[in-house]
Order: structure tokens, then C-alpha cells, then sequence
């Protein structure tokens, strides 16, 4: 369980 | 997306748009810290390069572009319009304090080696205390006017409301962003202080005044 890239929160 | 997300935007934005109207209305920037200010427009432009690599949607990118459009506003506000009633010797934070730790915590703990990605967790450690000159200069002032104090409310709900967000987001998409996540909190926690003392003074309607 890791972020995603591209980075989608502000 | 889900609510939080939605509402912690919300929130951002008012804060945003609460601290202008402050100054163009009262034609004064008295009380706001310059440095504070520089620090989230450093923020924005740092974490939003992405504008010109990726597309995530029109949402996305419209808000960017507000955050980045009312950011740099505000500074000019303060160090060209209306420079002549800003407080800079209450705002005496000394900016390297912060920007060398961070830069260096950047470079050693990110995502990916790579300019924009360093850039990115930069602004992601940078956001988690660029509010501290601002604190820092109302406990060196004793006091802030109620207006001021709105706004600090809004942007620590943005905060707090982010942190729902990703709790949600864990649950639902098991969707993990552990630098967003730490610095959150972090973040967060520098509020705390602030909201126990505007709910119980400036909810009350009296003025934020420090003893």
C-alpha cells in the first residue's frame, strides 16, 4: 500500500 | 474524491480568499507575517510543477492555478501594495531555521530521486511549518484581530480535514502517502493551540489576546 505517483492532492 | 477532500479544499480556498479581503478592505496588511506568506507561495510553486508534466484532471489544475494565482497575490499585497503597514519588525522568524532542515530532510527522505520528486516532498515538508512565523509573530504581539484569527481557524480545518481525508482514502482505495501523511499530522498538530484558544475566546467574541 503505497502512493501513487503522479501526486493527485493539492 | 470523497467529502473531506472536497471540504478541506473548500476550507484552504476561504483562507486563502479570508486574508485577502482582509487586506484589500482594510487597506493593511497589519498583524499578517511576510515570511509565512513567501513560505506558502514557495510551497505552491514547488509542489505544482507537476502542472506542466502531468494532467490529473480540470478540477486539479483549475484549483492549482487558484492557489497559486491567490498566493503570490498575498505577497504582493503585503511587499509592494500596501508595504507601508507591514509589521516586518514583529516578524523577525528567522526563515533558515526551517528551509535548511527541510531542504535536507527533503534530499534524504523522498519518493524518488528525482528533481521534481525532491521538489515535491520539499513543498510537502515545507507546508508542515510555514505557519510558524505567523505564530510565532502573534505570540510575539500578544494578540491578533479577529479577522486574522478566521483565517488561521480555516487553515488549520484544511489541514485537519485532510487528515479525514486520508484515513477515508486508506480504507476505500488503500491508497498510503506516508511523507503527506507524518507532515499532516505534524502540520496539524501546530494548530491545536490555536483552536482551544479561538474556541474559547474569538467564538465567544472576544479578541485573540495572549496574556
Amino acid at each position: 500500500i503505497i502512493a501513487k505517483t503522479p501526486h493527485d492532492e493539492l | 474524491m470523497n467529502v473531506f477532500r472536497i471540504l478541506g479544499d473548500v476550507s484552504h480556498l476561504l483562507a486563502m480568499i479570508i486574508l485577502l479581503l482582509k487586506i484589500w478592505r482594510s487597506k493593511s496588511c497589519a498583524g499578517i507575517s511576510g515570511k509565512s506568506q513567501i513560505l506558502f507561495a514557495l510551497v505552491f510553486t514547488t509542489r505544482y510543477l507537476d502542472l506542466l508534466t502531468n494532467f490529473i484532471s480540470i478540477y486539479n489544475t483549475v484549483m492549482k492555478i487558484i492557489f497559486l494565482a491567490c498566493s503570490y497575490t498575498t505577497v504582493y499585497m503585503i511587499y509592494g501594495k500596501y508595504r507601508n503597514t507591514f509589521d516586518s519588525e514583529n516578524d523577525s522568524f528567522r526563515l533558515e531555521f526551517l528551509l535548511v532542515p527541510v531542504t535536507g530532510l527533503s534530499f534524504l527522505e523522498n519518493y524518488n530521486f528525482t528533481p521534481l520528486e525532491i521538489l515535491w516532498t520539499f513543498s510537502i515538508y515545507l507546508e508542515s511549518v510555514a505557519i510558524l512565523p505567523q505564530l510565532f509573530m502573534i505570540s510575539k504581539t500578544g494578540e491578533a484581530e479577529t479577522i486574522t484569527t478566521h483565517y488561521l481557524f480555516f487553515l488549520g480545518l484544511y489541514r485537519t480535514l485532510y487528515l479525514a481525508n486520508w484515513i477515508w482514502r486508506y480504507h476505500t482505495e488503500s491508497f498510503y502517502d506516508q511523507i503527506a501523511v507524518v507532515s499532516g499530522v505534524v502540520q496539524t498538530i501546530f494548530y491545536c493551540d490555536f483552536f482551544y484558544l479561538y474556541v474559547t475566546k474569538v467564538l465567544k467574541g472576544k479578541k485573540l489576546s495572549l496574556p
